[in-house]
């Protein structure tokens, strides 16, 4: 189930607030003209949703997240952007014909574990990579 | 094909196309693959008609939740450089995790599909056989480490104050006429009064599960008194599929990805 941008409750701390806390994460941060800039929304997996907690002990679903939003120039430092994506997006400034901007795109992912029955009733632990998206950025 | 596509606004204010049942089935099946699963698992007994939970499925609960914890503290720790957090003991009802958890890519803990226990006929040891099912275990990986499980309770012989050499075997091969061949894997000296779940590191017998393709483990288990009398392993307060479901035997097995492609090109 894809869910509209909610507002995250930031956690009290003195420190500067870390990269993926800054506006944007969830939050609706739009280019100054209005577009919405390249950053995480919520994407929930529910295996509840697809009838498979007969054999799934845990999770019910995980929350994989997706990426998406413009990567236009100037490429902000929240956009975790590679130097090819900048100097893409400075040329796409010149030539828009010709050359794309960079693609918002997942640039951490991390595992998820599953725990299930096999049709053997063995249990089974098993950890999948990549399923979750920790962070975007433009490249 | 002029299937009518019927779109309703989510709560969100998406748009949502409802799926056909050739698509959904086609969603099914392609997560399944993105979960390395070659289809949808039918366990023999739906949740519903289990009993209680049997040790396997409370230990791989535990080692679940073990492992989503690290999880968390590993994204914790790199949001927030908080240290991490160390495991806890669990409860000791449940088993404690193995300790090649967070390296494991697939953990498969093996119900005891069969058991035998040996009658002293001519004067001969006693000994306890167990057997595992291996057909599922992962192509591609390799073992890390294999953990035999069994749970003692109080002995009822005349034992209670001596020490018990425990030790179990690999039943290598079977024959018709005379003994089996057995191989050493691992052996215990504790007290007989001893009361919760022994591990045996059974890892040296994963050598053949991928090389000779041999899907049926048996494991054979002794004990002897200091002064090397056999023992039934029963009366000393071993327990087999006759204990309460949440103490009976069973194996887990770690597995780690052998590198390779990511996921197979289709």
């Amino acid at each position: 189930a894809a869910k509209g941008p909610r507002r995250r409750q930031h956690k009290k701390s003195n420190d500067l607030p870390h990269p993926n806390k800054l506006p944007g994460i969830f939050d609706d941060v739009h280019a100054a003209d209005g577009r919405q800039v390249c950053r995480r929304h919520e994407l929930y997996v529910s295996f509840q949703d697809l009838g498979w907690l007969d054999w799934v002990i845990a999770p019910q679903g995980y929350s994989a997240y997706y990426c998406e939003g413009e990567c236009a120039f100037p490429l902000d430092s929240c956009m975790n952007a590679t130097n090819h994506a900048i100097l893409q997006s400075l040329v796409h400034l010149m030539k828009p014909e010709a050359v794309p901007k960079a693609c918002c795109a997942p640039t951490k992912l991390s595992a998820t574990s599953v725990l299930y029955y096999d049709s053997n009733n063995n249990v089974i632990l098993k950890k999948h990579r990549n399923m979750v998206v920790k962070s975007c950025g433009c490249h | 094909s002029g299937s009518v596509v019927r779109r309703r606004l989510h709560a969100a204010g998406f748009l949502q196309r409802r799926l056909s049942g050739g698509e959904r089935r086609d969603v099914q099946r392609e997560i399944l693959a993105v979960l390395g699963l070659p289809g949808r698992p039918r366990p023999r007994n739906p949740p519903s008609a289990r009993g209680p939970a049997a040790a396997a499925p409370l230990f791989m609960l535990d080692l679940y939740h073990a492992v989503a914890g690290e999880e968390e503290a590993e994204e914790e720790e790199e949001e927030a450089a908080v240290s991490r957090p160390v495991l806890t003991g669990l409860s000791t009802q449940s088993p404690p995790p193995g300790s090649v958890v967070s390296r494991a890519d697939t953990v498969v803990s093996l119900v005891n599909v069969g058991e035998l226990r040996e009658h002293r006929r001519e004067r001969g040891p006693y000994w306890k056989e167990f057997r595992f099912d291996l057909t599922q275990v992962p192509a591609g990986e390799s073992v890390t480490a294999a953990e035999f499980r069994i749970y003692k309770a109080r002995g009822v012989s005349g034992h209670s104050n001596s020490s018990l050499h425990i030790s179990v075997y690999e039943i290598a091969a079977e024959h018709y006429n005379r003994e089996s061949d057995l191989f050493l894997l691992d052996v215990q000296d504790l007290h007989a009064g001893t009361e919760g779940w022994l591990v045996f590191d059974v890892t040296a017998a994963s050598n053949h599960w991928l090389v000779d393709q041999k899907y049926n483990l048996g494991l054979r288990l002794y004990v002897e008194t200091a002064d090397g009398h056999s023992v039934d392993p029963g009366s000393v307060g071993l327990l087999g599929r006759r204990g309460p479901r949440s103490k009976q035997p069973f194996m887990v097995t770690f597995f780690r990805a052998s590198p390779g492609p990511a996921r197979i090109p289709r």
